[in-house]
């Protein structure tokens, strides 16, 4: 799966989704990426989602959707309710996700239970990247 | 407002020979969209400018390269949503399409729909001059022998791993 979400100069924020799925699923078998709420949400009063892992988790968990909701009612940063919110659906449903967060404010929200998750991001001449638990590596551009 | 653009290109056990395609890809998508971005463009624009690049990429489980269904063939899922008015597009179970995240965008912005399906969507995307690539065109080598791994897996009824990535 990949997903991005950005903000633009005037503030607006927009999210997206792409995935193929699981390896060795049912033919027909749609995922949480087509699902809005589930892999993609974004609402400029709050702030925008993408999300990846086990896509049936992630849809029962509606996992973008309770992120942004753990950020507009329990005031969390995106950073806070991105990973206290994976951490949530990964004790419950015992499988595990990863996901990207970007507040109205443009704070930065990057979070995964599985052993990785690629991501990267660009705010002025700084580009910021990791894969494994605890890296964050910056480069100038 | 300082722009940012922010992606992932998956989660799970990422296997170390992938880990290079992974940190040039996400990079490359970055750029992409921040490039949009710098020029006063919007953030649906960035956003799907940036996914595409990984789309096209085969180091990631979307478009080309993406994980196979148990007939061997590729089907994707796709969602954009704008935070401005909560207007969203999206897509599932489509075939033979480069880039389906564009897709999603043509339901969000050129039907009163959300989510089309299957060969509805498929039939959609012709109507709106989206070329259907030649079956079996999004089938990368890597996803072929993966699927072939799980399937001999599960006929010797070996534990199941997951070599990759788990969505």
């Amino acid at each position: 799966t990949v997903g991005a979400v950005a903000i633009d100069k005037n503030g607006k924020l927009a999210a997206a989704t792409s995935t193929g799925g699981y390896f060795g699923k049912m033919v027909g078998r749609s995922s949480d990426t087509s699902l809005i709420g589930c892999g993609t949400y974004a609402d400029d009063n709050i702030g925008a989602v993408s999300t990846t892992g086990h896509g049936e988790s992630i849809a029962k968990y509606c996992l973008a959707h309770a992120i942004i909701k753990a950020m507009e009612y329990g005031h969390k940063s995106a950073s806070d309710a991105t990973n206290e919110t994976l951490n949530q659906m990964t004790l419950k449903l015992k499988h595990t996700a990863g996901a990207i967060t970007l507040s109205k404010t443009g704070e930065v929200g990057i979070g995964f239970t599985s052993e990785g998750m690629s991501w990267a991001y660009r705010k002025k001449s700084e580009l910021h990247y990791g894969i494994e638990k605890g890296q964050h590596e910056i480069k100038q551009v | 407002m300082e722009p940012i653009i922010l992606v992932h290109g998956g989660a799970g056990n990422i296997v170390s020979s992938r880990i290079p395609l992974k940190f040039d890809g996400t990079q490359r998508s970055v750029e992409a969209g921040y490039k949009i971005l710098q020029n006063g463009g919007s953030a649906l624009d960035a956003v799907e400018a940036a996914v595409r690049v990984m789309e096209d990429d085969e180091g990631f489980n979307a478009g080309y390269g993406s994980v196979l269904n148990l007939d061997g063939e590729v089907e994707m899922d796709a969602s954009v949503m704008v935070g401005a008015d909560l207007s969203a597009g999206a897509v599932t179970v489509v075939k033979d399409i480069a880039h389906p995240i564009s897709l999603a965008r043509l339901v969000m912005e050129r039907t009163p729909h959300v989510l089309l399906a299957g060969d509805g969507a498929n039939r959609f995307a012709k109507e709106q001059g989206i070329v259907r690539l030649a079956e079996g065109s999004l089938v990368s080598p890597y996803a072929r022998l993966t699927l072939e791994e799980f399937k001999k897996q599960q006929s010797t009824g070996t534990e199941i791993k997951n070599p990759g990535e788990v969505g």
